[in-house]
């Protein structure tokens, strides 16, 4: 149930 | 060269545990100040990040900043030849090909020394900004690991609403439905048994089971677990050591 959202776009490669 | 001793192999043990069950390839990165690591699921759903001040260690020493790449199955292998109570050194040169762990037991005079050879592991590094939640709740994480393990039975989602004074978990699925609901309360007596809880915005939140139940498996370092929520961010669940601490980030599901 839910459609699972990935963490791409959250945090800022370094 | 690094020389990080811990009091205790299980310490350390303990933290690898924690999350070698969601990544396998791990850049541990140890400069003057402790050590850090940070990796990401193959599914790229939770952020695994960590952080061993020098505090937690019984004598900690790194000249040069050092990137140790572990396989964390070969690493947990290591681990397993030591004893809880051996005391624990990491010991690497500044351009090393493999880490030295010793154990010792002083009681017995036994020294036991296992070389693991370092991989060149390809990985992002990834800025972990201070982000703003709705809500923050600090509960124990014996509590919050039993609610995951038995919710996680009904549901590959797992669900959490919490108001102003209700924290509310529902797993709902093929066989039936479960939930469990938590007030915030203080305990004088047991003050690691309260439940705090603090919201700016209610939140309504859906999580994948299986990413919940990776998490829990670092309660072992800490009585407490931090969950922190938000509507616009991943969620932060976060287990503190003496210095340092273990954190998960994990993004959630949306209604289809």
């Amino acid at each position: 149930s839910g459609v699972q959202v990935r963490l791409d776009g959250f945090f800022q490669k370094v | 060269m690094l020389e990080a001793k811990f009091e205790e192999a299980s310490l350390f043990k303990k933290i690898i545990d924690g999350f070698k069950d969601c990544v396998q390839l791990v850049n541990f990165q140890c400069k003057e100040d402790g050590i850090i690591a940070q990796a990401v699921d193959d599914s790229r759903v939770l952020l695994v990040s960590l952080e061993i001040g020098i505090e937690a260690f019984q004598e900690y020493r790194c000249d040069h900043p050092v990137t140790l790449g572990i396989d964390l199955n070969s690493l947990s292998k290591v681990l397993r030849c030591g004893n809880n109570s051996d005391t624990l050194t990491l010991i690497a040169d500044d351009t090393p090909d493999s880490v030295l762990l010793l154990f010792e037991d002083t009681k017995k005079d036994r020294i036991a020394e296992y070389s693991l050879k370092l991989m060149d592991i390809d990985a992002d590094f990834l800025k972990i900004e201070e982000l703003a939640y709705d809500t923050t709740l600090l509960m124990p994480s014996s509590e919050f690991t039993k609610i995951v393990r038995d919710l996680s039975q009904f549901s590959d989602s797992l669900n959490i609403m919490i108001t102003k004074e209700t924290i509310k978990f529902v797993a709902d699925g093929d066989i039936g439905s479960g939930s469990v609901i938590l007030k915030p309360f203080v305990n004088m007596d047991k003050p690691e048994e309260s439940i705090k809880l603090e919201m700016d915005q209610p939140v309504d939140l859906t999580f994948g089971s299986k990413y919940l139940q990776d998490i829990v498996k670092g309660s072992a370092l800490s009585e407490k677990v931090g969950v922190r929520l938000s509507s616009e961010a991943p969620a932060l669940f976060q287990f503190d050591l003496k210095s340092g601490y273990l954190q998960f980030f994990l993004a959630p599901k949306f209604n289809d």
